[in-house]
């Protein structure tokens, strides 16, 4: 049990390695891990208690 | 949206369409709002109501409205080009964010990131309730969900959460007619049991590399038969296990798309979709957007992570209510892919165990044809079909955009094993 190098998991069978080659892949590079707002972006979310809808051209 | 190139859209202007984009408010969670787009039919208002949902799982579903069935493609010059297959030809298209925290959808409460099916499939049923709610105009059209990849597992969850909630007499009646799975991820103790077989038959691993990697797939199968449909650590536990199968596919099949068998990924890269983030970025279509200030997240690997104990439960489960209820499904896989392949989609999809089973498995199958030439082969019964789609890797309306197109009018009108679903259209025009 103490000898955890002979684990047999590669470390690419890892979901955070998995979820970045992922967005490797494609060629992807997302500003954030996630979009959950932050205290300090507070005023992101002014008037958006309501549904919001655009029609946009 | 600005920039459109509408000289190939014949005799219609951008004006006379209706495209709409915003935010739903999720009404059962702590703060979280759901970004969609909304792109009425070209065709009649009357055509169904199409969600598409895209898998990753924490991917956007720009993804595929921008690089398989939307209506517009992007070109390198940031303009729109107008995509002669769009799915909005045959149908209401909608397109939205999910989970929660991927691409545009948001929320200030951690506690919104899900984890499992019943947390996605309530958030998308709140969504709907939002969005017929404000477009009454649409909730007696018949309605279908779509979607591809890890939608295998999102889908058949939604579809129980919509008919539970029609059955219930809850919120607003949904009038939904069925959902379609492409390459999707819905059986795992059966597709993560059928890569192996795939990989040989394709030539991707020797008989001597299938041996081996075969003896760890009855531990996979046992941890999968633990995790079942609501595990916990079993299903974190069966993760590592299972993927350690695919991942010993790929050291020995070298630098291949597992996307699709025929292609190489040059360096790490397997496709260039870095024009969705340059265009999403753009203040000009963030502007006609509303979205403020609120990032594009792309592909979330939060979410993707959030997910982890949801990746081997099975979604099948579900599934044969639906279809006693006369809900259609269609399974639908590109012949060349490897992750979702059509192999372990095609084997669960005649293992599941319905009224209709005997009947199904005993179907023959039938060339799908598509302008005279085979585009796939397709077996049905009742409600249930499954189509293997030629010359596609795993996003089938990128690669077989026609194919896809017309599989959709098919399905939609209930013509799926027969010809072209407008041949009243083709005479007129001959």
């Amino acid at each position: 049990p103490d000898d955890h190098h002979h684990l047999p998991l590669p470390r690419s069978t890892f979901p955070s390695v998995q979820a970045g080659k992922l967005i490797r892949e494609l060629n992807l590079f997302p500003a954030k891990d996630v979009n959950v707002l932050r205290d300090g972006d507070a005023g992101l979310l002014d008037g958006r208690n309501r549904i919001v809808e655009k029609r946009f051209r | 949206f600005p920039n459109v190139v509408d000289d190939e859209f014949g005799g219609v202007s951008v004006e006379d369409l209706g495209h709409h984009a915003g935010y739903y408010k999720i009404a059962n969670s702590h703060a979280a709002r759901m970004f969609y787009f909304f792109f009425e039919s070209r065709n009649s208002k009357k055509d169904p109501v199409v969600i598409w949902l895209t898998g990753g799982p924490g991917c956007s579903s720009e993804l595929a409205m921008f690089y398989e069935n939307g209506p517009f493609t992007i070109a390198d010059n940031m303009s729109l080009v107008w995509n002669p297959y769009g799915w909005d030809k045959a149908s209401n298209l909608l397109y939205v964010d999910q989970p929660i925290g991927t691409g545009f959808s948001f929320s200030s409460d951690i506690r919104d990131i899900r984890h499992n099916e019943q947390g996605v499939s309530n958030d998308l049923y709140d969504f709907l309730q939002a969005f017929f709610s404000e477009h009454p105009e649409f909730v007696n059209n018949e309605f279908y969900i779509t979607g591809e990849s890890y939608a295998g597992h999102y889908i058949p969850a939604f579809a129980a959460r919509v008919h539970q909630g029609n059955k219930a007499k809850e919120g607003i009646h949904i009038n939904l007619k069925g959902f379609a799975i492409g390459n999707g991820l819905t059986d795992p103790a059966i597709q993560y049991g059928a890569y192996t077989d795939y990989a040989l038959d394709m030539g991707l691993i020797k008989q001597s590399d299938y041996n081996r990697i075969n003896k760890v797939l009855p531990v996979c199968e046992m941890a999968i038969k633990l995790c079942g449909t609501d595990g916990t650590v079993s299903c974190m536990a069966s993760y590592f296990v299972c993927n350690s199968i695919f991942s010993s596919i790929m050291s020995r099949a070298g630098d291949i798309n597992y996307y699709d068998i025929r292609k190489k990924c040059e360096g790490s890269l397997c496709y260039d979709f870095s024009n969705l983030e340059k265009f999403l970025n753009l203040k000009s279509v963030r502007d006609s957007l509303g979205v403020g200030d609120i990032s594009f997240v792309s592909c979330s690997p939060t979410v993707y992570q959030a997910m982890l104990m949801d990746w081997m439960r099975n979604l099948e489960a579900g599934i044969p209510a639906l279809l006693e209820d006369g809900i259609k499904l269609l399974v639908y896989a590109g012949e060349y892919d490897l992750i979702c392949n059509w192999l372990g989609n095609s084997r669960w999809v005649h293992a599941m165990e319905w009224s209709g089973q005997k009947d199904f498995v005993a179907s023959s199958e039938v060339p799908f044809e598509v302008d005279g030439s085979e585009a796939g082969v397709l077996r049905s019964h009742g409600p249930l079909a499954f189509l293997k789609v030629n010359n596609a890797g795993h996003m089938v309306p990128m690669d077989q955009p026609k194919a896809s197109l017309e599989m959709l009018k098919r399905w939609t009108h209930g013509k799926l094993s027969e010809g072209t679903a407008y041949p009243e259209k083709l005479v007129s025009e001959m």
